[in-house]
């Protein structure tokens, strides 16, 4: 049964979409079956492994005008699908608002498909309104990027406070993945700050993996690869590859 | 006559925060009269200058609730008034879709104030939804941060497509300030590369100034400060006061 895993975060740029590519990939290269999935209207997610032009998207999906199977692309790596996103999913949110269970929307449109994948990854765009609530709705459970800089620790206790909203009132069943720290610059004071602060407040919730600050993850997108394949031996690549090992180790998949 | 400028990239983490805070306080300290307005429900803005809680923020002034006057706090810095927000906006998105003239509500709201400042700095959430459409439409002009990687050069269709859309049906008389590069690190290709790509789009709308990767700016709001009060010798307050003398000339205000 695949386990389905938001990541999420308001903040913008703390490494959600770097996240999902590369994370998604590096499972993907230990040959586990993955979907990812983008479902923020800049797409970028999408982009960054090359996918630009689609006849059919999330948004789609999300109002019923095509159903998921249709929507499944192939992606750059084997074991790693897509359903991708584009700029009409900002009309989604609108267009979501009236319409019934609409918190529901991706979760209704994802029963079929946990039996066919071990894992589905959502890539999150930065806001808490409705195209990150149904993703929430629809997850066993999120992963929380934060990029060690003030802002990013800021916003955490917004974040929180919707999951423990969805919780109650949309998916009971709701956890955190993990909390992961990114853009790690350990020659920066506020960088460690931030990570301590990070770890005295969520313990264990942190994952050992840390994701270092690595020119070579900002690079990758430009070329339509997650960093595997555009650098396999970069620190980028190392730091995804101990994630997913992290991941499939807590999750019982080794 | 107050100038309104829309600080505004719907890509995460570009630096409009930054951008909104220091090139308001750099115009305050240049004794220009400022009023900062957050419209991002993360509120970073408010909280990077020190403002934690508020009896009323930007959300009772957009669905009505109380007065643009009474909203109206001082800051930090002399010249430099500022309209905080809250995570009560994330609500304002769902509320203001069935009102009358939704995109028209901030424009309303600042009619009155035009005549008593000099700038009126708006910083906009991480999205093209309603509430960026809200500065846009009530916005003279919009400035846009461009992060030095390849995902924010690739947002930028989708930004300026929402401008001539908002330009069109909305606000005719909306010109775009200018394009500024942030996080500029002189070290590392990618930003180079990026930033002549922009150039060779934009021209001479991208801004002389360029906002260098500077530690110290990523600091300053963890103690309530812009950067010129955090760290006056800072390249960062440097780079932001460097901005504002480009803007003041440009506007003819020097
Ligand atoms: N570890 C890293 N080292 C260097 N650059 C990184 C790293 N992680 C991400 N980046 C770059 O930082 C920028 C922001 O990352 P990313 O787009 O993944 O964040 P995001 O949270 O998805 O942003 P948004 O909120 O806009 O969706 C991108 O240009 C990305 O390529
Ligand atoms: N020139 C810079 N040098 C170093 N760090 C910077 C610089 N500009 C911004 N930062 C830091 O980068 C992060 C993102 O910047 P900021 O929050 O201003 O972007 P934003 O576009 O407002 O993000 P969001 O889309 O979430 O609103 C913050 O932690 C900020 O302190
Ligand atoms: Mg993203
Ligand atoms: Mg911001």
């Amino acid at each position: 049964m695949g386990k389905i895993i938001a990541i999420a975060n308001q903040k913008g740029g703390v490494g959600k979409t770097s996240t999902s590519i590369n994370l998604a990939a590096s499972l993907a290269a230990a040959e586990k079956k993955i979907l990812l999935i983008d479902i923020d209207p800049q797409a970028n997610t999408s982009s960054g492994i090359g996918i630009h032009e689609t006849d059919s998207t999330i948004y789609e999906v999300l109002i019923g005008k095509k159903s998921v199977e249709k929507s499944i692309i192939r992606s750059i790596m084997p074991f790693m699908d897509l359903i991708p996103s584009s700029i009409d999913l900002v009309g989604a949110e609108i267009e979501l608002v009236d319409m019934h269970e609409r918190e529901r929307r991706l979760t209704e449109a994802l029963n079929d498909l946990v039996s066919v994948y071990d894992f589905i990854l959502i890539d999150c765009p930065p806001s808490l309104s409705l195209l990150t609530l149904n993703a929430l709705t629809a997850a066993n459970s999120v992963l929380i990027p934060v990029q060690c800089e003030y802002f990013a620790l800021e916003g955490l206790g917004a974040l929180l406070n919707t999951i423990n909203i969805v919780k109650q009132n949309l998916n009971k069943q709701l956890t955190i993945e993990g909390v992961l720290l990114t853009m790690f610059d350990q020659r920066l004071r506020l960088s460690t700050q931030v990570s301590e602060e990070v770890k005295r407040y969520f313990g264990d919730k942190v994952f050992k993996a840390i994701i270092h600050r690595n020119v070579r993850i900002s690079e990758a997108p430009s070329h339509g690869k997650p960093i595997l394949m555009y650098d396999a031996m970069s620190i980028g690549a190392r730091d995804y590859l101990s994630l997913a090992d992290e991941i499939l180790t807590r999750n019982n998949m080794k």
